[in-house]
């Protein structure tokens, strides 16, 4: 349907700003390594799935991407354009979000299987991932204005896939309560960034927090 | 037992 379409499009372009922006500028100022690190581990945990579930060519192929560009731009950040100005500023205590998201996925699960578990753990962990990034940007106060279409679009994915599990709901009879409630709390997480990136960016004013 | 919906999203 025309929302997960539209979900996983700019889940994908959200990627290719990002990665352009830092081949472009040949820095990374600005975003976060741990932010990033924490995607990888979201894309690691939900979509090696791949080695023993087959979807579609579509699902495999894009789930490859996910987990290899996002290990392809934490390396640029740690090997490649290492920033340590911008690191001193990432200093959002991920270890919480990590182990908040291993002990709900313990308890909130399909079934207690290392698979489904893992599949849980993706969901908590990326409902909650762009925190060090927003957390980043209000101790800046200002950001490049590729940085928030970036998270712009990353955001846009999760919360263009309600109105889908809404759709799938009426016409399959499909619900997936686990993926539905972290869908919300991730829109929820990303809705003061909309507002602000609505009011800011898209009348054409630098991006700065009031 | 309860249903497990198909990972079919990304």
């Amino acid at each position: 349907n025309i929302f997960r379409a539209a979900g996983d499009l700019s889940h994908l372009i959200s990627i290719l700003i990002l990665l352009n922006t830092i081949q472009k500028s040949r820095s990374i100022a600005g975003i976060s390594l741990k932010t990033q690190i924490l995607y990888v581990l979201v894309f690691l945990t939900r979509y090696l799935d791949l080695t023993y579930r087959y979807v579609s060519i579509y699902n495999t192929l894009m789930k490859l991407f996910f987990i290899s560009s996002s290990i392809y731009i934490v390396y640029l950040m740690i090997y490649k354009f290492k920033n340590t100005e911008t690191e001193q500023i990432d200093t959002f205590p991920i270890e919480y979000l990590i182990g908040g998201s291993f002990i709900l996925s313990l308890i909130f699960n399909y079934k207690f299987q290392f698979g489904e578990i893992l599949w849980s753990f993706s969901l908590w962990l990326e409902s909650v991932a762009i925190l060090p990034q927003l957390f980043m940007l209000q101790r800046t106060g200002e950001a490049r204005t590729l940085t928030t279409h970036y998270i712009f679009a990353l955001g846009a994915y999760r919360t263009l896939y309600i109105p889908n599990w809404i759709f799938r709901w009426i016409s399959e009879g499909r619900v997936d309560y686990l993926a539905i409630f972290t869908g919300i709390v991730q829109t929820i997480i990303y809705s003061d960034f909309f507002y602000i990136y609505y009011h800011r960016v898209l009348k054409g004013f630098k991006f700065e927090l009031p | 037992g309860k249903k497990i919906p198909n990972h079919d999203e990304l």
